[in-house]
């Protein structure tokens, strides 16, 4: 159920 | 050069076998006041930092910040060697392309030495801004794990509700549901049993199983577990070390 969510989407990659 | 003594072994055993299933290829950042690293998983969905403070060793040493890039799976094998009570030293120059691991028996007097070979990792840094929560769970790490691996058997997803007293964890799957309510308490004779929960605004979260089996591994390290839940930021779920802790930020499902 629902769509899994990547960390990219919260977090800027430095 | 680096120079970190851990009084026991098993404490550096429980810190990698708290994370090594999830993340294999790590870059472990040595300072002067301590050990860092930060990794995550191939599906990129949950995020692993770890901080070990110079105080949880025995001995710490690092003139010059270095990075040792690391295979889990090679540094368990290591670690396997040693017994639990062993003091285990971890030793590098300051351009190092191996670690020296020394296990010390110091009762019987022997001395186990290991070299492992260091890798050159490239991997992104995640830049994690102190971020917002909605609210903060303390419970102890034990009932949490208990909850996530009876409920994970039903589903591939895992539902978190908090709302003003009560913590529910849901689940529902092809062979049935399931469900486990908590609310906060305070046990005054082992305050590491208290349940406690502070609320800003209700969550209604859903989390992948098998991340949450993922994270549930680090509660070897820490009879307490912290969550930390909103609606708009990955979970925070945290096993504290006697200096430093183990981080597990789990990016959310969202419904269609």
């Amino acid at each position: 159920a629902g769509v899994q969510t990547r960390l990219e989407g919260f977090f800027k990659v430095v | 050069m680096l120079e970190a003594k851990f009084e026991q072994a098993s404490l550096f055993k429980r810190i990698i076998d708290g994370f090594k299933d999830c993340v294999q290829l790590v870059n472990f950042q040595c300072k002067e006041d301590g050990i860092i690293a930060q990794a995550v998983d191939d599906s990129r969905v949950l995020l692993v930092s770890l901080e070990i403070g110079k105080d949880a060793f025995q001995e710490f040493r690092c003139d010059h910040p270095i990075t040792l890039g690391m295979d889990l799976n090679s540094l368990s094998k290591i670690l396997r060697c040693g017994n639990n009570t062993d003091s285990l030293t971890l030793i590098a120059d300051d351009t190092p392309d191996s670690l020296l691991l020394l296990f010390e028996d110091t009762k019987r007097e022997r001395i186990s030495e290991y070299s492992l070979k260091l890798m050159d990792i490239d991997a992104d840094f995640l830049k994690i801004e102190e971020l917002q929560y909605d609210t903060t769970i303390m419970m102890p790490s034990a009932d949490f794990s208990k909850t996530v691996r009876d409920l994970s058997q039903l589903s591939d997803s895992l539902n978190i509700l908090v709302t003003k007293e009560t913590i529910k964890f849901v689940t529902d799957g092809d062979i049935g549901s399931g469900s486990v309510i908590m609310k906060p308490f305070i046990d005054m004779e082992n305050p590491d049993e208290s349940i406690k929960l502070e609320m800003e605004q209700p969550v209604d979260l859903t989390f992948g199983s098998k991340y949450l089996l993922d994270i549930v591994k680090g509660s070897a390290l820490s009879n307490k577990i912290g969550i930390r839940l909103s609606s708009e930021a990955p979970a925070l779920f945290q096993f504290d070390l006697t200096s430093g802790f183990l981080q597990f930020f789990l990016a959310p499902k969202f419904s269609d």
